[in-house]
């Protein structure tokens, strides 16, 4: 099924 | 101040039925070019951008950048007014305290006025990477939302995976799997409203995503014939629907990886 990972972790803050 | 008119108001109808259950508060920011948001769910797992662009409503005047900071969901309620050839003009006052908005009809018959108050919220945006992706698949805005529920039957998590063939979408649960394939084809006689499936393919992706999420994203379908879905491995999905020739709305989907 797979663990569900965050946008924080792909996306950097500006 | 801020002040535009959107000669389409069901337009902004529809956007707030699309973002109203997978965000609660959002600013709506508004500078000379437009009007952007962008916001991400609670448990930042899935964010949703919009853009307006200012040339897409007949009258836009925005003197100075302001972010108007609304709860959609009260929003929703009020924009649910408005009647499908309603035109809507929002207005704020410089500080974005007080939002007006005003529905009239077509012929004029019937002006209403809305007071919302605006909400201070404290939004960091992100910085989106601007991405090559390694595949994207354009196909009927309903036929997403239809597999999109079908699977929810079976599991919680579906596949997604792009070949040179097509695109699949499987999930699987305690009572059984469900595969759903989609061959590219063409639009039936170019019908804007019967679009065909079609595969831009650098490299096959296959990749897990939550069905709630994607489930959520498919309330934007009455906006379009037609939805996007860009994907490279590893990376967040985008799902985006056109907004009228203005714009457009995009949701961000961070994949489930292997434990």
């Amino acid at each position: 099924k797979g663990s569900q990972t965050h946008l924080d972790s792909f996306f950097g803050r500006p | 101040m801020f002040e535009a008119r959107l000669p389409q108001g069901d337009l902004l109808k529809k956007i707030l039925e699309a973002v109203k259950d997978l965000v609660t508060d959002a600013n709506f920011d508004c500078s000379s070019t437009g009007i952007s948001l962008q916001a991400m769910d609670s448990s930042h797992v899935s964010l949703v951008s919009l853009l307006m662009r200012a040339d897409g409503f007949d009258h836009f005047r925005c003197d100075r950048n302001i972010s108007i900071g609304l709860n959609l969901l009260a929003m929703s309620k009020v924009v649910r007014c408005v009647g499908n050839n309603d035109a809507v003009t929002m207005k704020a006052d410089d500080n974005g305290d007080l939002v007006t908005l005003m529905f009239e009809s077509q012929d004029g018959s019937k002006v209403s006025d809305w007071q919302l108050r605006g909400l201070d919220i404290d939004s960091e945006r992100l910085g989106i990477p601007s991405t090559d992706y390694s595949s994207v698949v354009t196909m009927p805005s309903a036929e997403f939302a239809r597999i999109c529920r079908d699977l929810s039957v079976i599991g919680d998590t579906v596949v997604i995976t792009t070949t040179k063939e097509g695109v699949t979408f499987a999930s699987k649960g305690e009572l059984g799997t469900g595969k759903i394939a989609l061959r590219q084809s063409a639009a039936i006689d170019d019908d804007a409203d019967s679009p065909g499936v079609s595969i831009e393919l650098q490299e096959p992706v296959s990749q897990s995503f939550a069905l709630r999420y994607l489930s959520f994203f498919t309330k934007a379908t009455p906006l379009a014939p037609t939805v996007t879905i860009s994907m490279s491995n590893g990376v967040p999905l985008v799902v985006e629907y056109p907004v009228g020739d203005m714009g457009h709305i995009r949701f961000y989907l961070a994949p489930k990886v292997e434990d």
